[in-house]
């Protein structure tokens, strides 16, 4: 913190603008650094040390949200849904997803729902080919769907143990789209019941306060039972997970940290909070 | 949004009497709030607030019927003038085939920008042709190829075992040789901080040498906007950025950022998935969407 040695209204300025430039958000940093402030007059705080630790540890307490572990074991076929609005990494991250699950032993099966794209499919396509996995796809302009419901059939009859499902991307703000994804989710209760057995929403580091209402929109839509977020090997931050997790309680489960098949890791609230308060 | 938010200030502030400086201030937070909200850059909204203060607690506005208003105006005309006041132009001049290349982060949507653009010129009477220049991401080159031929339009036979610059080299006498009098080159996305690749991109503008280098922006990019647009400007020379998905509900914010830190011009928006879907920039309308 720039050579600052004392505690007072210039570093909660500059705090204010580490959380800000870091895309945390107006609402969610004041109500950080009020809480800041009251635990620092309360316990007569005086190290610099202390109080970015304070904060460090107030962070991590908003991310860390009370979920069961992610366990694909659970449910055969088990069955997950990605989504997010478009070009925030769903296709990437559906091929290191399928890579991860795989080394641990499972039997991925991918699917390209993503009928709507130009060369969505071959996409998928080639990274399914790199991973080493089987892929369930149909001709573009497909129903996806009918494309679902195969790879569900074929999932079964074929013992592949997982599912990953690859959708298009869309704006939040498009009814009719997501009338589609609440579509594909019927489709696939009539195969089976209890699919998707996680829906993954997907969110690029990148973007600033409009993922709370790509968040707000696909969690009152489709429900979404857990969040990953790409490009963080950007220098984009992300805080605006902090206030999102916070109002909506949804996990995040893994980050996307580059471009290759190996560039995933689990969510971990105390690295983020270290990375960000830099 | 902001007007609403005025409303409830200058009632209360009406109630007290003579306005003074203080109570403007007041409203001002309440724009720095709304700018901030929009993912303005922090710096840029300290700066821009700065500014209009002067404006905001001058006569014009303490002297006022409808003080809120006053201000409002005062945001609006600003934000206005910094966004570029008129309309800027793409720039095509020079001996074809005239050379247009897009840059820009991961997913931010060049190659379905330079699709767009593609039809765009041809509708103008234009006859382009796209060269994809990505050799990375897994699909790139088929994903320009099927866009191409949608809209009818000429796309250089890249293969991914090619080097981008042995393409673009290839692809400026294919288009000659295609009687094509624009020439739209497709990059890989890339981060800025990634040197080997922000050094590829110089070597393809050596070779290029484009009239046109267009950073495509994310309309729901945050403040990150000022360091990515930064450093592709310093690197590069960027003569202006299209500012895509605005047909979601993000606020546009990194447009003002990117203007007001390196002074490029929006010059286009992205406004859905379509081809068709691309429109000039209107600062005004933008500054709106801005101020919510
Ligand atoms: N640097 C970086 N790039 C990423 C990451 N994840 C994905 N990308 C890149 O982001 C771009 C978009 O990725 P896609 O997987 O096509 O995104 P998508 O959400 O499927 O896009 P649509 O299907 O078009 O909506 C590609 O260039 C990816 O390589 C990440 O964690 N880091
Ligand atoms: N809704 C909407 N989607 C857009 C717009 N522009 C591009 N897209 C979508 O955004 C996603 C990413 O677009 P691409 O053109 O693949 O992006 P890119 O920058 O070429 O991606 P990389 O090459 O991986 O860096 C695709 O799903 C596009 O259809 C827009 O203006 N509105
Ligand atoms: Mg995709
Ligand atoms: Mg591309």
């Amino acid at each position: 913190f720039s050579g600052r040695k004392t505690i007072d209204r210039e570093l909660f300025d500059e705090l204010e603008e580490i959380l800000i430039t870091s895309d945390v958000g107006v609402a969610a940093t004041r109500r950080l650094l009020n809480n800041l402030e009251e635990r620092v007059e309360r316990e007569s705080i005086q190290e610099l040390e202390i109080l970015y630790k304070m904060l460090e540890e107030e962070i991590i307490g908003l991310l860390s949200i009370p979920a069961e572990p992610l366990d694909p074991n659970r449910a055969d076929p088990f069955v997950i849904m990605v989504v997010g609005v478009n070009g925030v990494g769903k296709t990437t991250t559906i091929a290191k997803l399928a890579n991860h699950w795989k080394t641990e032993g499972k039997k991925p099966l991918v699917v390209a729902g993503d009928t709507f794209r130009a060369a969505a499919i071959d996409q998928l396509a080639m990274w399914a080919e790199r991973v080493g996995v089987p892929i369930i796809k149909q001709r573009p302009g497909a129903d996806p769907s009918a494309v679902v419901y195969d790879a569900l059939d074929a999932a079964v009859s074929r013992g592949y143990d997982l599912v990953i499902i690859d959708t298009a991307g869309r704006m939040h703000t498009k009814s009719n789209l997501m009338e589609e994804l609440k579509k594909i989710r019927r489709v696939m209760a009539k195969k089976i019941p209890e699919a998707p057995h996680e829906t993954f929403l997907v969110l690029d580091a990148t973007t600033g306060q409009n993922a709370y209402s790509q968040v707000k929109t696909f969690k009152e839509e489709i429900s979404i039972s857990g969040l990953i977020l790409t490009k963080l090997d950007g220098t984009a931050k992300g805080g605006v997970v902090i206030g999102i997790c916070h109002e909506f309680g949804i996990p995040i489960r893994f980050i996307g940290v580059g471009e290759g098949i190996e560039d995933l890791r689990p969510f971990q609230p105390e690295l983020f909070a270290k990375a960000l308060l830099g | 949004g902001l007007t609403s938010r005025f409303e409830k200030i200058f009632k209360y502030l009406r109630g007290q009497g003579k306005l003074t400086e203080s109570n403007i201030k007041e409203a001002l937070r309440e724009v720095r709030l709304a700018l901030l909200e929009a993912d303005v850059h922090y710096r840029v909204v300290r700066d821009f607030v700065k500014n209009i203060e002067e404006r905001a607690i001058g006569q014009e506005v303490l002297s006022s019927l409808t003080p809120g208003q006053q201000v409002i105006k005062i945001v609006h005309e600003e934000l206005i003038a910094l966004l570029g006041g008129t309309p800027a132009k793409l720039q095509l001049d020079g001996p074809p085939p005239v050379p247009i290349m897009l840059v820009g982060l991961q997913g931010s949507g060049k190659t379905t920008t330079a699709a767009k653009l593609a039809l765009m010129l041809k509708k103008e009477r234009r006859s382009p042709c796209l060269v994809p220049a990505d050799i990375y991401r897994p699909a790139a080159i088929d994903q320009l190829k099927v866009l191409g031929s949608q809209i009818n339009v000429p796309v250089y036979p890249s293969q991914k075992d090619l080097k981008p610059e042995e393409i673009v080299r290839d692809a400026i006498n294919f288009c000659k040789s295609n009687n094509c009098d624009t020439i739209i080159v497709d990059t890989a996305g890339r981060l800025h901080i990634d040197e080997p690749l922000m050094e590829e991109l110089q070597r393809l503008k050596q070779i290029l040498e484009p009239r046109e280098i267009l950073l495509v922006v994310d309309a729901m990019t945050g403040q990150d906007a000022v360091k990515v647009s930064e450093t592709f400007h310093e690197a590069l020379g960027i003569t202006g950025v299209v500012l895509t998905k605005l047909d979601g509900d993000a606020r546009g914010g990194a447009a003002l950022s990117i203007r007001a830190v390196t002074g490029c011009p929006v010059k286009f928006v992205g406004i859905g998935e379509k081809l068709d879907a691309i429109e000039i920039f209107y600062p005004d309308r933008m500054s709106s969407r801005i101020l919510g």
